[in-house]
């Protein structure tokens, strides 16, 4: 079991699994267990046991709770731009936020801006109708920036105190997709030049080390200035979040646990690292 | 990782060679870490890597490896022969019957991108001169029939929708409705849904059990990490899946996944998407995953 002041090769082991199971990747995971073994050959930690708290408050110091909080404006409305890669849960979590901030009284604005894929505008458009909030959405064949636009005017002229702006799903390697999102950004800040005021990157649970690579393009070409992280109601640990770290500083501000539009928790990194370290 | 696998192995037995002494087992074991690592950041899942590690482990230390003058270029041969060698195989072509409709069963998690690569899958049955019908079996999901209407009718195939059911009663019903109308292939396409929510997987149970569909393909994300063994092992405990389709392999994801789904599943991927645009499927290459998981 333990060897001296150093900890067992099985030990290591199942760390090491345990780690690059939660998708942290195969260099942190590395890092975590040399860590583990310094604690332990330093006293920090005197069994096997302590291990788990000892990694997890290391890695909490990464994520300071005042980092979480959501950004608003100093003034109505508040703008917040949803994107992230294909099928990650964008139009569900918009949904999501329109319920919970109108839960506390703000006046939400929806709008549809994804124009491009096969029913997304009536897909947001179910949702404002389920959470009880208004939505703007384009002629056929509108621009996504268009709809922005639109949805920053009426967002203005009738005094909302947020609005969400959905967008289509896209690769971050699709330079001229890339190259939209930012013409997006561009036209908000014609009509709310402070805004967007938050810009959330929407990151599926069971992402893999891939999800590095979406936070940082993103994060250069977007403006990301929070993450969400949705389908941790399943089994993935969403664990590549820790594993960007090294690349990019985005904060976690979201978590999406289920379908509903009551499934949606504000970033507690005590129990996302609980569910990771076990 | 800037540096592809080859570049690494071969600064790294370039060092020994310039210390003036041969390449030994020991050596070539060192060489096999920095594979290991190469497959864990494509997101191969680790069981799995250890397996393959185990396998490869044994070739390697052979006398190609050893006495080659370029023991690195051995080594990445070994190990990419070896992923073609278990990401291929199997049956990877659809298998279509010559009596009565051709039912084909879509499932997987939650925005994996069925209904996108069941519209592909008419989109290429169309061309080849068959007669699909497009069921929109997902009365989950906001907009999730009229989804799959807007690309039937980009295609010009037509889509069997009913409400007021549950969604094994529109796939039997859709399947009455083909045999009535002609069609001679049934897509269908069902809700996303996660491998431990027992009710959901019942119903893909029941949907199997009543419609008996000649192919059932599960349809995986190519960016998904270490989760990929767990949910494809229990779609496949639970159904008799018969084939695998990996989506949005257009991104820049190593797509590790391939590995870990054929290992645990022992299923062949048939096809891959490579885009929005419904004419973006192709067949499955191992050779060409095989390098692209390698890095
Ligand atoms: N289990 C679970 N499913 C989720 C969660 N968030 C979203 N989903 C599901 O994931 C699927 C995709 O969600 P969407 O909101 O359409 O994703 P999207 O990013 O808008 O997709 P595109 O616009 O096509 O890029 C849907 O079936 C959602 O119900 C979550 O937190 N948990
Ligand atoms: N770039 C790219 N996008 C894809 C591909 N396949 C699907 N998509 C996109 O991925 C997103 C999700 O696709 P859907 O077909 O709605 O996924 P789904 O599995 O049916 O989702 P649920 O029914 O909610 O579980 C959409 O934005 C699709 O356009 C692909 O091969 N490449
Ligand atoms: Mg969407
Ligand atoms: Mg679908």
């Amino acid at each position: 079991l333990l060897v001296g002041r150093k900890l067992g090769e099985a030990e290591c082991d199942e760390l090491r699994a345990t780690l690059i199971g939660a998708d942290l990747g195969p260099r942190l995971a590395e890092d975590l267990v040399d860590k583990a073994q310094g604690a332990f050959k330093d006293r920090a930690i005197e069994s096997a046991d302590q291990i788990a708290q000892f990694l997890k408050a290391e890695v909490k110091k990464q994520f300071p709770p005042q980092d979480s909080a959501p950004r608003f404006a100093d003034e109505a409305p508040t703008v917040i731009l949803i994107v992230g890669v294909n099928g990650s849960g964008k139009t569900t979590t918009t949904a999501k936020l329109a319920h919970f901030y109108k839960q506390q009284g703000q006046k939400v604005l929806l709008a549809a801006a994804d124009t491009f894929r096969a029913a997304a505008v009536e897909q947001l458009t179910l949702w404002s109708e389920r959470v009880g909030v208004e939505i703007v959405k384009g002629q056929q064949g509108a621009k996504p920036d268009s709809v922005a636009y639109t949805a920053c005017e009426k967002a203005l002229a009738q005094k909302f105190d947020l609005l969400l702006i959905d967008t289509a799903g896209r690769l971050h390697n699709k330079k001229n997709l890339m190259d939209e999102l930012e013409k997006i950004t561009r036209v908000i800040k014609k009509k709310v030049p402070s805004g967007p005021h938050e810009v959330l990157l929407v990151l599926d649970g069971t992402t893999g080390q891939n999800a590095v690579r979406q936070a940082e393009v993103f994060t250069g070409g977007a403006g990301v200035t929070g993450l969400v992280i949705t389908k941790l109601d399943g089994t993935a640990k969403g664990g590549a979040v820790l594993a960007m770290r090294s690349e990019v500083e985005v904060p976690v501000k979201w978590i999406g646990l289920g379908e509903q539009m009551t499934d949606l928790k504000p970033f507690d990194a005590d129990s996302f690292l609980d569910a990771i370290f076990g | 990782m800037f540096e592809t696998l080859t570049e690494s192995l071969g600064s790294f037995f370039s060092k020994i060679g310039a210390k003036g002494r041969k390449i030994t087992e020991t050596d070539v074991k060192e060489g096999l870490r920095t594979v290991r690592m190469a497959l864990l950041e494509a997101d191969v899942a680790l069981p799995v890597v250890k397996t393959f590690m185990d396998k490869v482990g044994e070739k390697a230390v052979g006398q190609a490896v050893l006495e080659s003058v370029q023991p690195q270029e051995q080594l990445v041969k070994i190990v990419h022969d070896e992923l073609i060698d278990l990401m291929g195989g199997g049956e990877a072509q659809l298998v279509l019957q010559n009596q009565g409709p051709t039912i084909i069963m879509m499932c997987g998690l939650q925005g994996s991108g069925k209904t996108t690569t069941t519209a592909k899958l008419a989109n290429r049955l169309k061309a080849k001169g068959r007669k699909p019908l497009l069921v929109a079996a997902d009365l989950q999901r906001p907009a999730a029939v009229a989804q799959l209407k807007v690309l039937g009718e980009d295609l010009d195939v037509p889509v069997f929708s009913e409400s007021g059911v549950s969604p094994p009663d529109v796939c039997v019903h859709a399947v009455a409705h083909a045999k009535q109308t002609g069609r001679d292939i049934v897509l269908l396409d069902t809700a996303g849904r996660l491998h431990i929510d027992d009710d959901l997987m019942k119903e893909l149970e029941t949907v199997q059990q009543r419609t008996q569909p000649h192919e059932i393909l599960l349809v995986v994300d190519a960016m998904v990490g270490q989760d990929a063994v767990q949910s494809a092992k229990e779609f496949d405990a639970r159904l008799p899946i018969s084939g695998v389709i990996l989506t949005k392999l257009d991104g820049d994801a190593r797509g590790g996944a391939a590995l870990s789904v054929k290992h645990v599943t022992g299923k062949p991927i048939k096809f891959v998407g490579v885009g929005e645009k419904l004419d973006r499927l192709e067949e499955f290459h191992p050779e060409r995953m095989a390098t692209r998981i390698l890095g």
